[in-house]
C-alpha cells in the first residue's frame, strides 16, 4: 500500500518541512 | 475526571485545526455574511469575471483593484481558461490533502498505528473531510475559493460545460442540509477526527486500535456538542447520520472522476489525487 501512496506516504513520514506537491 | 480529558482532547483538536487550516469556518461566515466589509471578495460569475479573477485564483494575497494588470488582448480563449481553472482546483485540493495529513497527525494515536493503517484511513477519509470543509465556504448562491478572497457563483460553475457543470451540484445540496446542523471549528475539528479514524475501511490491518481511538474521539465529540449546543439534543445524533450521506457522496464524485478520465483525454489529475482515488470504491 506505501508502494502505491508514495506521495502520502512521503506527506505522513515529513514531519513540518514542505512537500513538493 | 474522564470528562475532563475529553474537554482536553476536544481543546487539542481544535488548537492543531486552527493551526493545520488557513481558512476556517468561522472567517469564512464572516466573509459570506458581508462582516467583512473591508476584505469582500473578488466575484467570478461569467466567462469574463473568471478571465480576470483567473491569475488569482489561489493567491492568497489578491492585488488590490488598482495593482491588478489591466487585461488585454493576450486573453486566453474561455475554452483554456475554464480548463485552466479546473487545474488550479486540483492543486488547491493536493495542497488541501497535505494539511488534513498535517491535522491527522495531531490526532492521539494516529502516528502510532502501522504505517499502511495510516495510509489507508487517509485514502478513504481524504475526500469526506474535504467535502465537510468545502461546505464552510458554501451557500447557496456559490462559493469561496482561494483561501476565501473569491466567492464563484453556483450558477456559473452550473454553466461550466458537460461533465463539470454537473459535478457540484451534489455538493452544494450536501452543504446547505450539513450547514443547518451549525456546527463551528471546535465542533469540526472533533468530527473530522472521527471521520478519520474509521475503523471499517477498506484492507486496515489492524482495526482494533482505530476502534478504541474513535470511541474515544466520539465520546469526546458528544460531550462537546452537548456542551456547545445545549438546544439540540438530537445534534450528536443527526452529525453522525451525515457520515453516511458523506459515503455516497465521495462514491458518486469518485465514479464522476472515472468518466471524466475516459471522455477527457486532456484532463490529467494531479498525482496525489490520483493516488487517492485510485481503487478508492
Amino acid at each position: 500500500l506505501k508502494e502505491k501512496h508514495k506521495i502520502l506516504h512521503r506527506l505522513l513520514q515529513n514531519s513540518t518541512s514542505p512537500v513538493d506537491l | 475526571p474522564e470528562s475532563a480529558d475529553l474537554r482536553a482532547l476536544a481543546k487539542h483538536l481544535y488548537e492543531s485545526y486552527l493551526k493545520s487550516f488557513p481558512l476556517t469556518k468561522a472567517k469564512a461566515r464572516a466573509i459570506l455574511s458581508g462582516k467583512n466589509s473591508d476584505n469582500a471578495p473578488f466575484v467570478i460569475h461569467d466567462m469574463r469575471s473568471l478571465m480576470e479573477g483567473e491569475q488569482f485564483v489561489n493567491c492568497r494575497q489578491i492585488p488590490t483593484q488598482e495593482h491588478r494588470p489591466v487585461m488585454g488582448a493576450l486573453h486566453p480563449p474561455p475554452d483554456e481558461a475554464e480548463l485552466r481553472f479546473l487545474h488550479s482546483c486540483q492543486f488547491r485540493s493536493a495542497e488541501a490533502v497535505s494539511e488534513v495529513t498535517e491535522f491527522a497527525k495531531s490526532i492521539p494515536g494516529f502516528v502510532n498505528l502501522d504505517l499502511n493503517d495510516q495510509v489507508t484511513l487517509l485514502k478513504y477519509a481524504m475526500i469526506e473531510v474535504l467535502f465537510i470543509m468545502m461546505a464552510a465556504l458554501m451557500n447557496k448562491d456559490g462559493t469561496l475559493i482561494s483561501y476565501g478572497q473569491i466567492f464563484m457563483t453556483r450558477e456559473f460553475l452550473k454553466s461550466f460545460r458537460k461533465p463539470f457543470g454537473e459535478m457540484m451540484e451534489p455538493k452544494f445540496e450536501f452543504s446547505i442540509k450539513f450547514n443547518l446542523l451549525e456546527l463551528d471549528d471546535s465542533d469540526m475539528a472533533l468530527f473530522l477526527s472521527v471521520i478519520i479514524l474509521s475503523g471499517d475501511r477498506p484492507g486496515l490491518l489492524n482495526v482494533k486500535p482505530v476502534e478504541d481511538i474513535q470511541e474515544t474521539l466520539l465520546r469526546s465529540l458528544e460531550l462537546q456538542l452537548k456542551m456547545n449546543h445545549p438546544d439540540s439534543p438530537q445534534l450528536f445524533a443527526k452529525v453522525l447520520q451525515k457520515m453516511t450521506d458523506l459515503r455516497q457522496l465521495v462514491s458518486d464524485h469518485v465514479q464522476s472522476i472515472q468518466l471524466l478520465k475516459q471522455t477527457e483525454i486532456d484532463m490529467c489529475l494531479h498525482p496525489l489525487l490520483q493516488e487517492i482515488m485510485r481503487d478508492l470504491y
